[in-house]
């Protein structure tokens, strides 16, 4: 464990946090995809199936139990408690034009073909694009509650603080996995235009909106 | 330089 990953992981709690106080706070789930957050539950529930085969330490276990958790309670929030408030003829992005390339992805380009490995692979790929139908939903509408755009800077920034994390594992411990790394490099891209915004609009008070 | 053995990460 180093400090970028720590920040990573933290800034990773950070945003489910954020997320779920959202909610609960505004009553309301308006302006959140519910097919990214299925999604979201799909990359936890394939990545952690691990837990039952393999034991990194405490931290990392309860942090996969939290995160499968917090994840279908979102769904929960979002589909059943707060559906009514649920946006979902802006959320429309198909939610199979990403689990099957990634499935197939996860087919042929992989460490192992085995079963654990390959949802492993397969979660590390979809997660990579899980924000999608967020932002898709984002540009529909043309902008986002202030507290929606902490979760999405929280939730990039976790990326950011991974790569970080690469570089340094790379050069201190001779450690690398090019899968996640490029899934990774890839998804922290995915959010560079929503930085750019949220540090030019959202840090200096103003609402988060696209440019006309 | 060693390519991963375990997922150790999150």
């Amino acid at each position: 464990m180093n400090i970028f990953r720590f920040l990573g992981d933290a800034s990773h709690f950070a945003a489910i946090i954020i997320l779920v106080l959202k909610i609960w706070k505004t009553r309301s789930c308006a302006g959140l995809s519910g097919r990214s957050q299925i999604a979201f539950a799909i990359v936890f529930t394939t990545r952690y199936v691990d837990l039952l085969t393999s034991y990194v330490s405490l931290y990392n276990s309860l942090a996969k139990i939290i995160f499968i958790f917090s994840s279908y309670a979102t769904l929960y929030l979002i589909y059943f408690r707060f559906k009514a408030t649920y946006d979902g003829n802006h959320d429309t992005f198909r939610l199979e034009f990403l689990l099957v390339p990634c499935a197939l992805l996860a087919l042929i380009v992989n460490h192992r073909f085995q079963v654990v490995e390959l949802l492993w692979t397969f979660s590390i790929y979809l997660e990579s694009v899980a924000i999608l139908p967020q932002l898709f939903l984002i540009s529909k509408t043309g902008e986002a509650e202030t507290i929606t755009s902490h979760y999405l800077f929280s939730l990039g920034s976790y990326r950011g603080l991974y790569i970080l994390n690469w570089i340094y594992r790379y050069y201190v411990q001779n450690y690398y996995d090019l899968i996640a790394i490029s899934a990774g490099v890839l998804q922290t891209l995915l959010y560079c235009d929503f930085f750019y915004l949220y540090i030019t609009r959202v840090i200096k008070g103003k609402a988060f909106a696209l440019p006309a | 330089t060693a390519e991963h053995d375990e997922h150790d990460e999150l």
